[in-house]
């Protein structure tokens, strides 16, 4: 599943800095 | 001391959502009623206005879009495709605020990781649609922070499928705004929405309903709270949970098409995430 949502993952394992969109 | 947590709670989250969301219910119904002042936001009713407004739009480029054909981008028919685009990077922004929002509540992060992805892939337009609401009226819509006010006539005057995209929206908002929650309500029915057991492939459902039940309790003390005078509300907000699943699923097979007739299309890389087989 993490691999199939990687920016989802990404964006709930970033705690300080938007991933850029 | 129980309901001392549950206001607790509901302070929480209610700072999260002040937090994570720049236009709340409060400063769109000061925008929409017109106590803004000179503040007015700029009104798109047809192609000409639309075109004048563009440059109010948060308009960011689509990563692959620098890729596609410019030519097939000009002329009126690239209108509804470009305006489409600049939702589409609105909408990718928001869902970055939800995420943001769903860590801020308690237990989330400590959800298997997996389950959170889930929650998030299921929960996140339904999230969108809700959070749509207080910015309609049976008029329009706010765009654009607030910028923007967007008639619904002008809406249904795209050409189709565009056309089709926000009419259940207003329909859905129109009816939603009766119960008039305010945004520490709606900071608490977000987070019911987002900890749904019952999306499809979670791993651990027991945690994911321990938690949204906490969140429903307190969810239901509020609205007393809130709204001595309301008979019903908990349930009749609970109903729309419902209507909200039907919308979400109609919206998808509505951008699948999309997918498949407009060729000049690009979906954004996190919308398409989500929307791959979801429903």
């Amino acid at each position: 599943l993490k691999e199939k949502h990687k920016i989802l993952h990404q964006l709930l394992q970033n705690s300080t800095s938007p991933v850029d969109l | 001391p129980e309901a001392a947590d549950l206001r607790a709670l509901s302070r929480h989250l209610y700072e999260a959502y002040l937090k994570y969301f720049p236009l709340t219910k409060a400063k769109a119904r000061a925008i929409l009623s017109g106590k803004t002042g000179d503040n007015a936001p700029f009104v798109i009713h047809d192609m000409k206005s639309l075109m004048e407004g563009e440059q109010f739009i948060n308009c960011k480029q689509l990563p692959n879009q620098e890729h596609q054909p410019q030519t097939s981008h000009s002329g009126m028919d690239a209108v509804e495709l470009r305006f489409f685009q600049s939702c589409q990077s609105r909408s990718a922004e928001a869902v970055r605020e939800v995420t943001e929002f769903a860590k801020s509540i308690p237990g989330f992060i400590d959800l298997d990781l997996n389950d959170q992805v889930t929650l998030l892939k299921y929960g996140v337009i339904e999230v969108l649609i809700i959070m749509m609401a207080p910015l309609m009226n049976k008029d329009g819509t706010l765009i654009s922070y607030g910028q923007i006010f967007m008639t619904r006539e002008f809406l249904k005057s795209l050409r189709k499928p565009f056309c089709q995209m926000m009419e259940p929206k207003f329909e859905f908002s129109v009816k939603f705004n009766v119960l008039e929650l305010d945004d520490s309500d709606m900071a608490l029915f977000l987070a019911v929405i987002i900890l749904s057991g019952d999306r499809p492939g979670l791993m651990n459902v027991k945690p994911i309903e321990q938690l949204q039940e906490t969140v429903l309790h307190s969810l239901e003390l509020q609205l007393k709270l809130n709204h001595p005078d309301s008979l019903q509300l908990f349930a009749k907000l609970l109903q729309k949970m419902t209507d909200l699943r039907q919308i979400v699923t109609d919206h998808v097979h509505l951008i699948q098409l999309l997918k498949k007739t407009e060729i000049d299309m690009c979906l954004h890389p996190l919308l398409q995430e989500i929307m791959k087989d979801l429903y």
